[in-house]
């Protein structure tokens, strides 16, 4: 599955 | 970003900035593993490739220069300008029992079988128990200057306020990454026991020290 969640995170 | 968020960041760069003055000053690394900050080095050059392809905010951006600068810059203090004072006999934890498993795992659960996204999930995996040679230490010395407790009071503290993070994220936001949050619980809980020693012993003014 690519819902890779976005890395707005450190 | 939230206020957990922002608190969580706060900790974190207050536990690297204050093991890297820690060395600094007393120009000794006593106490300290030096295989968890090769560890914590590794979590974030493989946690932020991603600064040269995408820009997400200055905020962003500059502090995870810092976080990568400041964690090379202590195990540099620690295997080469300090090297004499490095305590080697006590830091023996086998980190191959930790790298294998968690680049197996990082193979098998992620969110994307891309080398970027393989990476972030080794580093998110890897960080849950990074801390796990210098807890070791610390059982084998059977105690802990006073100012590394503080260091690792505020690591500890600042995934248990990501946890916080993402239960606001997920009731505000919706946002949610069971990865995350999963190896997240998973590097707080290793904490607990510490949590407990810090509060009762070194919050009264005692010196940790654990019945070895």
């Amino acid at each position: 599955d690519t819902d890779t969640v976005p890395k707005d995170e450190l | 970003m939230n206020i957990f968020r922002l608190a969580g960041d706060v900790s974190h760069l207050v536990a690297i900035i204050i093991l890297l003055l820690k060395i600094w000053k007393t120009r000794s690394c006593a106490g300290i593993s030096g295989k968890s900050q090769i560890l914590f080095a590794s979590v974030f050059v493989t946690r932020y490739l991603d600064l040269f392809t995408i820009f997400i905010s200055l905020y962003n951006s500059s502090m995870k220069i810092i976080y990568i600068s400041c964690s090379i810059a202590t195990v540099y203090l620690v295997y080469f300008k300090f090297k004499a004072t490095y305590d080697g006999n006590h830091d023996t934890f086998r980190v191959e029992f930790l790298v294998v498993p968690v680049g197996g795992l990082s193979f098998l659960v992620n969110h994307d079988f891309s080398p970027m996204e393989i990476l972030w999930t080794f580093s998110i995996y890897l960080e849950s128990v990074a801390i796990l040679p210098q807890l070791f230490m610390i059982s084998k010395t059977g105690e802990a200057e006073t100012i590394t407790t503080h260091y690792l009071f505020f690591l500890g503290l600042y995934r248990g306020l990501y946890l916080i993070n993402w239960i606001w994220r997920y009731y505000f936001e919706g946002f949610f990454d069971l990865i995350a949050i999963v190896a997240g619980l998973v590097q707080t809980v290793l904490y607990c026991d510490f949590f407990y020693l810090y509060v009762t012993k070194v919050l009264k003014g005692k010196k940790l020290s654990l019945p070895a």
